[in-house]
């Protein structure tokens, strides 16, 4: 009876540790308070457009290479490169949560990529739509079972 | 390489009624 107990206990702890319950927020954020800062003028937006370039899997030595003529006008004003690095399990949706959303990636994912649905409940998709932002996108199918109705225009592969 | 995903990336290059374009590559 104790064996069993123990066994129970193991299988227990061996699925809280690799398959945990979602502690996804249920909220999503609220702009900052109005009278706290001059927010118009302190969150004034820079640009008036944005194009974000994921590349998945690339070397980063790569982009940064001075042979790479259309990569290097980064460094000259006309963009910003970020590397991210999202520690494994690692497949495509838990990479975009981790980059939209900043969720941390759990084998769970890996499971829920092949029938991920909308299940982010804040992530800058959510705000930029809520700021009336009209959002293109194009690339990777996952985007589409994730955010299924903000995108403006879509196209996914 | 979607040739017909890139068409339409240049398209929306040249159309500009967006304020967001996200565009997702495999390397």
């Amino acid at each position: 009876m104790i064996l069993y107990g123990i066994f129970l206990l193991s299988i227990l702890l061996f699925f809280n540790g690799f398959f945990p319950i979602s502690k996804t927020p249920q909220s999503f954020k609220n702009d900052p308070p109005k009278d706290m800062l001059p927010v118009n003028d302190t969150y004034a937006p820079v640009v008036s457009k944005l194009v974000l370039v994921v590349i998945d899997a690339l070397r980063l030595d790569f982009v940064n290479s001075q042979l790479m003529p259309l990569t290097s006008r980064l460094s000259r004003g006309n963009g910003c490169s970020n590397n991210v690095s999202v520690q494994t399990p690692t497949v495509t949706m838990p990479r975009i949560k981790a980059l939209i959303a900043g969720n941390v990636p759990q084998f769970i994912d890996i499971v829920l990529n092949l029938a991920s649905t909308e299940q982010l409940k804040d992530s800058l998709i959510h705000s930029a739509y809520n700021s009336n932002k009209k959002i293109v996108f194009y690339g990777d199918d996952t985007w589409l079972k994730l955010f299924p109705s903000y995108f403006w225009r879509y196209e996914g592969t | 390489v979607d040739h017909n995903v890139t068409r339409n990336v240049l398209k929306e290059i040249e159309v500009k009624d967006w304020d967001i374009m996200i565009l997702h590559y495999l390397g």
